[in-house]
């Protein structure tokens, strides 16, 4: 499904180079459940935006479902994360003068969803985060953990067949982390989604099947979850 | 230090009164170093903002060493902040077109701290949150864990006897977060400052001497830690 070869990204920074990914080659197949972890500030945000078709990459090469795209128009991007991905972004990115419900359900805007249609599930996706009562909040009006929530049900509301979530229970609490890793264990094992998370903690990681370690904008292991 | 009684917080929604806290009545002394804990959307970051002078209570008393504060202006709550308090935001409030030193020189700019001893002291607080790669980044050049750590500079730098942080370390990975709850220690046993941190972790408030749990806008339970 995923297939990343010599990836790298800089930045240019006082007219250097700065090198945040250093040559970096992985696969993930169909169905796969991998957590990505590693020190603030190794790379791994730059890594998932470039696999989410949100970045490009400086050199390498990313094959996703058999088709090159690191090379793609940012067009031609969007139109493979409209269809595909599903993102759960580490600062939320909601939009401000928009209700949850809205945020929700503007994926489906894109899919060309009905609007009937796009009300319903957008509501049952905030009823499993946990938000119910808070539909017609802004996101100024809402928790840190309430945006978070908001940010995971918007990813995983067009059942897009690849979940990419950066981070997802960094404001929850324990019980409300367990339900939300129970929600995308859900979304692997039942619905068969490949979800693609970065975590900062152990256990969150367990929920995982496979672990992935950066440091220093390159893998320093990769292991099947026992 | 900080004596809060039947402290409430509510919101106008829709022509009703969305209560948020519901009477919250507490003592911290000068030195304590407190851990607020509960789920996402009971109450933290608002108690926290009020207890910051961030924002007025919608009913009930805060006694701030010796004064009362919940019906200051605008202008004396943000004298007293720019005093006595230092804040880490949930959401990290950077400045976007500003670098990471600038950032944390502003509490010393608004304490008419000469330009030298400015820069001085705000190269010093970044090398302590290992950013000295990072100074001249801005906000948006930097990693999410890497401007929670700016942010977490600019509260201590100022040398401000209480510092309120929410949620210092949900972007940061375990070894960082040690290094983060060791400056915080050192700040609290050393320099004598008075510490009040949210987290949903354990790990986190196990740090602290006093662990008090917010549910719904109540305090349930606040116990010495053992
Ligand atoms: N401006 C507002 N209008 C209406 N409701 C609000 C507003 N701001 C906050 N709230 C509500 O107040 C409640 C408490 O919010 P608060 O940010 O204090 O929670 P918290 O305990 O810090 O949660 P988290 O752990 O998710 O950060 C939430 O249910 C939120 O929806
Ligand atoms: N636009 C940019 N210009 C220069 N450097 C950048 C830019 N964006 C990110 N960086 C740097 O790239 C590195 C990796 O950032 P990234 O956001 O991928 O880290 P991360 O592993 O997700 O960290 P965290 O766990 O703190 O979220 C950081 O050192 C950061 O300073
Ligand atoms: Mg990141
Ligand atoms: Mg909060």
């Amino acid at each position: 499904l995923i297939e990343l070869k010599n990836i790298t990204k800089s930045y240019p920074l006082d007219g250097l180079q700065l090198k945040i990914l250093k040559g970096i080659s992985l696969k993930i197949d169909d169905g796969e459940f991998v957590a990505i972890m590693g020190p603030s500030g190794s790379g791994k945000s730059t890594l998932m935006n470039i696999l989410g078709c949100l970045d490009k990459p400086s050199s390498g090469t990313y094959l996703l479902d058999g088709q090159r795209v690191e090379n793609l128009s940012a067009d031609e991007l969007a139109e493979i994360r409209n269809r595909k991905i599903g993102f759960v972004f580490q600062g939320f990115n909601l939009l401000s003068r928009t209700t949850a419900l809205e945020n929700v359900e503007l994926p489906m805007v894109y899919a060309n969803i009905p609007a009937e249609k796009r009300e319903r599930r957008a509501k049952e996706a905030l009823a499993k985060v946990g938000l119910k009562e808070r539909m017609y909040h802004q996101p100024n009006q809402l928790s840190g953990g309430q945006q978070q929530r908001v940010a995971i049900a918007r990813a995983v509301v067009n059942e897009a067949p690849i979940v990419f979530a950066d981070e997802p229970t960094g404001n929850l609490d324990t019980k409300m982390s367990i339900e939300i890793m129970n929600l995308f264990t859900k979304l692997n094992e039942e619905l068969k989604r490949t979800i693609i998370l970065v975590t900062h903690e152990d256990d969150i990681a367990r929920y995982a099947k496979r672990i992935i370690r950066i440091v220093d904008g390159e893998i320093h292991s990769d292991e099947r979850n026992v």
